[in-house]
């Protein structure tokens, strides 16, 4: 239940309004809210886990009179999963945010080129629906690591996460380095990575989005696949599935035009 | 002293509101409950969060004497006095927001995106004479 005021929950249209009336009413609305149109967003998505996290910074926030900014005390959000998604470091992303969005994952393919036998898998996000006079405060890239049972106990892998500048059909990306770290195998939980001056980069030039790549090397150096290792892809659950999130800050006044 | 012949001014009452006084006298400005459903606009498929919100809207008498509670400005001051010596020169002073509150909106785009987006001005705070 999301009213922010059950007391007076009772429809507000009180006659039956005709049909231009309805649309009049409609455009109207959308305008303030800076939209062009009506959406209409796939069904099968909605339970994923970038509006789940969203839905958390949602519930987070303040409803208070008080909202020349956004100010409230961090509440995390336990999902049935266990640990909350949104982080302590989502709130304060969102102290200085007008807008925040979360993208769903376009593509995905676990890729594995030989003959140099390297494993990694492949996301795209797009980023050309922003609304103009909003500027990247911060980005992030989250995916799911689930707990594996077998073969890597008390080992570790090195996650990468890179930007693909340049494709090429018979050889691998041109890739630039933006994350990595030291996980252990038996690690469970959100793995989350600064996509910051990326996501920047893709607004700003929308033509050089070609996505991201991830490949996990073991301790010796082996490419590791990244469904071995536990990391969820397009076939694991619905609330585990890897998205990005941007915040945005207004750098422009938004004026409705005239109608 | 005032100028210009007085004119007949009908108050744009807005329909579709809820109000919450079914009486004909006239009161003072003040905040009245005026609920928005976004779910009565069948755009629950879209809108995550919230159903609707408490938005309020302004309506009441700026009439000679202001009493300091219905937070006028002092040109609305000014203006009740001119109104109450002569009706017929200017107009009372309007009822009107004085303070707005923003709201959050959680929404789907086209693309199954996900948006969560502070709308500013949306929810009446306090009403005052102007």
């Amino acid at each position: 239940n999301f009213t922010l005021d059950n007391e007076f929950h009772s429809s507000f249209i009180h006659r039956r309004l005709k049909s231009q009336e309805r649309r009049e009413m409609q455009r109207e609305i959308l305008s303030i809210l800076g939209l062009p149109h009506r959406p209409r967003p796939h069904l099968h998505g909605k339970h994923n886990a970038a509006p789940m996290f969203m839905l958390d910074l949602y519930n987070a926030m303040s409803t208070d009179g008080d909202e020349d900014r956004y100010s409230y005390p961090y509440k995390p959000v336990f999902t049935t999963q266990g640990p909350p998604i949104a982080s302590l470091q989502d709130n304060n992303f969102l102290n200085d945010a007008d807008m925040v969005m979360s993208f769903v994952n376009l593509v995905e393919h676990d890729k594995e080129f030989l003959p140099v036998r390297r494993h990694h898998r492949e996301f795209k996000f797009d980023l050309s629906r922003i609304p103009e006079g909003e500027a990247v405060t911060a980005a992030e890239f989250r995916i799911y690591k689930d707990f594996i049972h077998e073969r890597y106990d008390n080992e570790t892998f090195r996650i990468s996460i890179y930007q693909v500048l340049e494709e090429h059909s018979d050889r691998e990306s041109d890739l630039f380095l933006l994350d990595s770290r030291v996980i252990w195998a038996a690690e469970e939980g959100w793995l989350v990575f600064d996509v910051t001056a990326t996501s920047n980069h893709w607004v700003l030039n929308p033509g050089r989005n070609l996505g991201l790549q991830l490949a996990l090397d073991s301790t010796n150096g082996e490419s590791i696949s990244p469904r071995t290792a536990g990391l969820v892809g397009r076939s694991g659950p619905q609330n585990k599935q890897p998205f990005m999130v941007a915040f945005f800050k207004a750098t422009e006044v938004h004026l409705r035009s005239i109608r | 002293s005032a100028t210009g012949g007085g004119k007949q001014r009908n108050p744009n009452r807005s329909k579709g509101a809820k109000k919450n006084s079914s009486t004909d006298q006239k009161q003072a400005c003040k905040k009245h409950e005026l609920y928005v459903s976004f779910r009565d606009l069948g755009w629950q498929d879209w809108i995550i969060a919230p159903e609707g919100y408490a938005a309020y809207y302004c309506e009441g008498e700026c009439a000679f004497p202001l009493n300091s509670y219905m937070n006028a400005t002092n040109h609305a001051i000014v203006q009740t006095l001119v109104h109450f010596i002569n009706p017929e020169t200017v107009p009372k002073p309007c009822c009107a927001p004085t303070q707005l509150n923003a709201i959050s909106v959680l929404y789907f785009d086209d693309s199954s995106n996900v948006i969560l987006k502070k709308y500013r001005n949306m929810v009446v705070r306090a009403c005052g004479c102007h």
